[in-house]
């Protein structure tokens, strides 16, 4: 049984709010069954857009980064229904 | 910087704040909301107006949690504000929990947060370019403010630029209050400069004032420190030069040169020569692009130039201007590291070597760093700015 990693839904979901990931990505009644390899790409476009190194990791930097007050809007609007659209 | 993908058709815009934050004067967020609008109209010609009544273009609201648009804000940190681009009706909403501060560097600023925001309600996404004002992430307060060239060349590309020049007064918000500023007439140390005391390039011109330039902005270095009312926009003041330059020096003809990737800019004084920029493989044969230093050495008059571990010796009088044993490992350099800021040789003879917010004094006779107390690398912050 996959053991979930400290803080790994958090920040999924900071991942997906802010475009990163897809919305279903963290949609509990989706079931949505992510790899690795897309959670990996997703944290470094993070990291790249954050001007951090693009290790794909949780690091400290990340995290802190992650942590750090912003803007509600979405970084990348690539995925889904935006929820500035709603309007 | 990033672009939604609308616009307003009209320059003449009208706002409303139709919910006002708890703990702020009316008054006091009216200003605030008016600078941070200021911030867009001095580059462009579009224009702000207030209204309290009516239908408006931009309606601003101070809000907690859910607030009707199905997106609710979570409380003190995380998310400040949110704003709707054009096409969805450019209102912006803030966080109605956070501690919105006035020049202050307790809470969150309202101008700098609003400035973003209203970026966004003009149709700028945010921008990987982390001096930027449209970066997504809060830097804390920042007394001086400048609008970032990355910020300016996205907003121009949506409505073009201003054809009437902003007045000075304009170029920085108004201290509200009237607080003394960080960076400003009170002449105290740069917040910018000492929270992150790394520079792109430093210079001293012919007129024998040495100056600091970072990103988009520059400072005129003192005795004690930074002078008083820095930093100022390079775009605003020094004709043509961009943001993000390389490095400078100024040649035993007067003239200061400053590079940035292959170009570089001549300039007399504060004005650049015609004809510029010009590549660096045609004015500079032999050094690369995207140099890290360049620096007149008096010991021989020549001019050197730093990339990574290695340096170029030039030699304008000699064909070729670079020998062929050149480039040599910065190692010759006893003391020095590699992959430095910028060099300068300053008025007392010194040369001075700057990286990451630190400095080396290089001692020209016995061809090594100086050994002194305290050693080298020193943090520039305190030396250099008068942290």
């Amino acid at each position: 049984t996959p053991v979930p990693i400290a803080g790994t839904t958090t920040a999924m979901m900071y991942l997906a709010r802010f475009g990163y990931l897809a919305p279903t990505a963290t949609n509990p009644q989706s079931g949505a069954l992510l790899s690795e390899e897309t959670v990996t790409d997703a944290v470094k476009e993070f990291q790249a857009f954050a001007g951090l190194n693009q290790t794909g990791e949780m690091d400290e930097e990340t995290v802190k980064m992650m942590n750090t007050p912003r803007c509600g809007v979405k970084d990348k609007v690539g995925y889904g229904s935006d929820a500035r659209k709603k309007r | 910087y990033a672009l939604q993908g609308s616009r307003w058709r009209v320059r003449d815009l009208n706002y409303r704040i139709t919910k006002y934050p708890r703990g702020l004067t009316k008054a006091s967020v009216d200003r605030e909301i008016a600078a941070a609008f200021k911030v867009w109209s001095d580059v462009t010609e579009l224009s702000f107006t207030p209204v309290t009544s009516g239908k408006v273009h931009i309606e601003i609201r101070f809000e907690k949690g859910e607030h009707g648009d199905g997106d609710p804000f979570d409380g003190p940190g995380g998310t400040l504000a949110h704003a709707y681009f054009p096409i969805y009706g450019g209102d912006a909403h803030f966080d109605d929990t956070e501690a919105w501060t006035i020049d202050s560097y307790r809470g969150t600023n309202m101008f700098q947060v609003a400035a973003h925001e209203f970026g966004h309600s003009l149709g700028l996404s945010h921008s990987d370019v982390r001096s930027s004002l449209m970066a997504p992430f809060y830097r804390g307060y920042e007394p001086s403010f400048v609008l970032d060239q990355d910020d300016l060349n996205g907003i121009q590309a949506l409505y073009g630029k201003k054809t009437t020049k902003p007045t000075p007064a304009t170029l920085r918000p108004p201290t509200i209050g009237g607080g003394s500023t960080d960076d400003g007439e009170t002449g105290q140390p740069s917040s910018v400069l000492c929270g992150d005391p790394s520079i792109d390039a430093v210079v001293t011109m012919s007129d024998q004032n040495t100056y600091v330039f970072k990103g988009s902005r520059y400072w005129r270095l003192t005795e004690k420190g930074v002078d008083s009312g820095y930093p100022k926009s390079i775009s605003q003041d020094w004709d043509g030069l961009p943001s993000n330059i390389d490095a400078a020096f100024t040649w035993t003809n007067g003239k200061t040169y400053f590079f940035r990737g292959g170009e570089y800019w001549r300039f007399s004084d504060l004005k650049m020569d015609a004809d510029y920029p010009k590549q660096i493989s045609k004015g500079f044969s032999g050094i690369p692009d995207d140099i890290d230093a360049a620096f007149v050495w008096s010991g021989n008059g020549k001019i050197y130039f730093f990339k990574g571990s290695k340096y170029w010796r030039f030699d304008p009088t000699q064909r070729p201007p670079v020998k062929e044993s050149y480039p040599k490992p910065i190692s010759n350099w006893e003391g020095l590291p590699n992959s430095i800021d910028d060099a300068l040789q300053y008025s007392n003879g010194y040369t001075y070597f700057f990286k990451n917010g630190n400095y080396w004094r290089f001692n020209d006779r016995r061809f090594k760093v100086d050994s002194a107390d305290p050693a080298f690398p020193r943090p520039a912050g305190y030396w250099w700015f008068g942290c």
